[in-house]
């Protein structure tokens, strides 16, 4: 079995949820924060059986979707302050981050 | 080391907790939901030597019990939307869902 | 790959993130509850390749401080309850309690 981490935008996360549930995948959701944007994302936590796990991704890829996202920089990225007059910069943010990690052993009471 | 995550119903959140406490187990709780019934759960993160794994789990196991929910699809399961009349469904939600995983370093600062 | 999952005190959480960027890690957070103490502290999922691992684990040490906190349990940690008188007791918290797992597979879409 394989515990998958799916970090997600929060606009996908219903999308990919009801498509879970079609396709028959398990999951639990956990409401998430990106280091960098700051922003509200959503991460996805999904047990599969190991010959099921390509037809996770497949899901996954499917509904998720790359954005650009436009940001003002409150400081300068690196560099100096004086007279900075921020600039709008645009960021593409993927449309999911997947982590897979081995479970050693899977029990539900 | 392992890490034990165990998704269990915010009925037993509390209860769980304690217990845990009572037996000298260290643990860190993140709110979560499930991705069926979309409703409020918990999931327990919970580092644990290999040797007391068998413990915990009896702990995990005595302390969340299983449940029937009653649903109402809002929408059929499958199949036709022509003069859908939501008939209610009764779901038996488990106590815990446990995944365990190999910790391959541990460190405190 | 692994994947580190961080467990530290608020207070240093935002000190942290800016540190994580300014050193280009990508982070994702959790926000999260201490077992014992039952207050907010924060999650911190980190992606990391190997060679970065330990580069990671000094940014982690240096932005996260141990702190004592005084509490007053509401009922004795053990023993009989007549009579008692909640006395204040000092905790330590540590600065961060770091999980690395081994991620299997890794993929952006
Ligand atoms: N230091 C930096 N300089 C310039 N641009 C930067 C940057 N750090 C991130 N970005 C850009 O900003 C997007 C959003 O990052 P954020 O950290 O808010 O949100 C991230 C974060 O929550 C998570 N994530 C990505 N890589 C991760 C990793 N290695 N570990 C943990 N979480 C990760 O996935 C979300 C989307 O990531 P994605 O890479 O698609 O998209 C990233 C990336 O394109
Ligand atoms: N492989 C996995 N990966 C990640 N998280 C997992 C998981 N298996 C279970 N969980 C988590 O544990 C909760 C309880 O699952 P359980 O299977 O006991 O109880 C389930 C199950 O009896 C039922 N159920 C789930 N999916 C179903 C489906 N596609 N069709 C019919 N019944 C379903 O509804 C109950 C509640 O499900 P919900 O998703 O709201 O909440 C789930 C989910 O948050
Ligand atoms: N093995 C593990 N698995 C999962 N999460 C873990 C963990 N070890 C630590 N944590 C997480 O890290 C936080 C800080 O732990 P620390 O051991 O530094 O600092 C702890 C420790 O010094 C003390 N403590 C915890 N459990 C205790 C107990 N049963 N008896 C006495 N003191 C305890 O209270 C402080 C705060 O604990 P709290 O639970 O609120 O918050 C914990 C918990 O969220």
């Amino acid at each position: 079995m394989k515990l998958v981490m799916a970090v997600v935008q929060d606009k996908d996360s219903n999308r990919l949820q009801s498509a879970l549930v079609k396709s028959g995948f398990k999951a639990t959701k956990l409401a998430s924060t990106g280091g960098f944007l700051k922003s509200g994302n959503t991460t996805f936590i999904i047990g599969v059986d190991d010959e099921k796990k390509n037809e996770l991704l497949t899901v996954i890829k499917k509904n998720c979707q790359s954005r650009d996202q436009i940001i003002t920089p409150v400081s300068p990225m690196g560099g100096s302050t004086d007279a900075y007059i921020p600039q709008p910069v645009e960021v593409e943010v993927g449309g999911a981050t997947v982590f897979i990690l081995e479970v050693a052993e899977f029990k539900q009471y």
